[in-house]
């Protein structure tokens, strides 16, 4: 079982549509997945046709002691869901316990999801309690760059903290780094791709995901690029993303 | 005095590009204006050219006890910078005090900014401490909101909470709207600002600032639009939109 934190304190880098898409892209190619809302936005959530404002999921795990088992719903075939719920803001708001507060997640999780083959964990675009429990949850971080400079400085600034972790956890753990956003006609992007091969060999999946308008069409009605639009490119680098991750193809 | 928080809790609708490029705009103009960098990212700091890694700041004010004058820096004609600092993350960890911590920002500016005119202060992209402080130190608040639908689900998100806190604090405030990376040709960018037009008129700044790829070149070697490329349609759009902040001119 693959337990995947899709992160970058960076926003707007396509964390939560890495997330929804890949995520049924594994689960159409058989594979039993669940995806995990921790953005109190509620975005993967959404995107999946949930309603965010009011269905409770992340919330009552983390707050209130509700298990993993009570919260998910299937929403897809292969495909189920932990909801964000309207109350996950508060978790950022918990003073007690101290370090203790980051391990929550994983705790609650336990066993719970021993039958799954993947599970991605949608990460909002902060260092805060919430990323610190889906990075301590897991044992494999993925991490969303688009093609642009701040979202390179992101990059670095997230690959330096998150050493830092595993190594005072002496936890083994593996990185992806994922280019989203792509436009290949700007200088920019190009120059971006070729600095992050440079600085982290081994660890970009090889397909870039190019930008597509249909990608962020798909949230405004609840569906995943592959019901949208199955023959657009989005669908395409999408699906082949999926099978980078399965085989570990990387550039 | 206009005291302004640029915020959003959405990822990468342009926050910071809008607090550079808008903060210089005005300066250029002629009036004494103040930038703060709010968020841990440091990524207002670095686009004006300062060393975001080291360069202390708002982290030394909210955690030190520092003051506005000991760490403002001059970065352009008429402009200045509060810089966010290497350990500003520590701030989302202060456990003690109560409500007492959203008012930190608000205390430690005291009259420290009575000479300036503007004062715009870059937020992070969530709603935590760092954003509360801000939004209780300002009167007016600017919403960038990208041509997308979970940009507008940012929106109302926001808004639905900004309303909230206006009220119990019986503040007299004032919110504007800017459409940002506005993407003429795309259908679902004209939908989105038209949603917005309908649900908030009066509130949307006259001019959309449009993607242009200039934009986001600027901040790898630390130069405004206006330095950068200054006969672009991301240096016209942000010249207007300054004015249209001056003489508060709306869709
Ligand atoms: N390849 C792409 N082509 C076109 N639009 C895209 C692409 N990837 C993402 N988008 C759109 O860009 C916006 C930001 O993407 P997304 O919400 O997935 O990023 P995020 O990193 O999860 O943001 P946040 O930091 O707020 O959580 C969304 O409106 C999304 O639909
Ligand atoms: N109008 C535009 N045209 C082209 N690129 C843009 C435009 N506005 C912003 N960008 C680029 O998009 C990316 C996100 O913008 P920016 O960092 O300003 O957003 P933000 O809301 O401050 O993000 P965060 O939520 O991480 O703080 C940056 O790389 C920026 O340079
Ligand atoms: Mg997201
Ligand atoms: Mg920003």
């Amino acid at each position: 079982m693959r337990f995947i934190a899709v992160i970058n304190q960076k926003g707007g880098v396509g964390k939560t549509t890495t997330t929804v898409n890949m995520g049924h892209a594994l689960a159409m190619a058989g594979h039993k997945v669940t995806v995990m809302d921790m953005d109190p936005q509620g975005h993967l959530t959404k995107s999946l046709g949930v309603d965010h404002h009011k269905t409770p999921g992340m919330d009552r795990i983390l707050l209130d002691g509700a298990t993993v088992a009570e919260m998910k719903q299937t929403v897809r075939e292969n495909l189920t869901l932990i909801p964000a719920g309207p109350r996950l803001a508060e978790v950022d708001q918990l003073t007690e316990g101290g370090a203790k507060r980051g391990w929550v997640l994983k705790q609650a999780i336990n066993g719970d999801l021993a039958q799954q083959e993947y599970a991605l964990i949608d990460c909002p675009p902060s260092s805060n309690l919430l990323a610190m429990n889906s990075l301590l949850a897991c044992n494999e971080v993925l991490v969303p760059v688009s093609g642009d400079y701040l979202s390179l400085d992101g990059l670095s600034r997230f690959m330096g903290v998150y050493e830092h972790i595993a190594r005072a956890l002496q936890k083994d753990t593996r990185e992806w780094i994922v280019i989203t956003r792509y436009n290949e006609r700007r200088r920019m992007a190009r120059g971006v791709r070729l600095k992050i091969q440079d600085t982290y060999p081994g660890k970009i999946l090889a397909t870039p995901i190019r930008e597509n308008v249909a990608l962020a069409e798909g949230p405004a009605i609840g569906k995943t690029i592959f019901e949208y639009q199955n023959k657009s490119k989005g669908a395409d680098d999408y699906r082949q993303l999926a099978q980078d991750l399965i085989s570990r193809r990387t550039l």
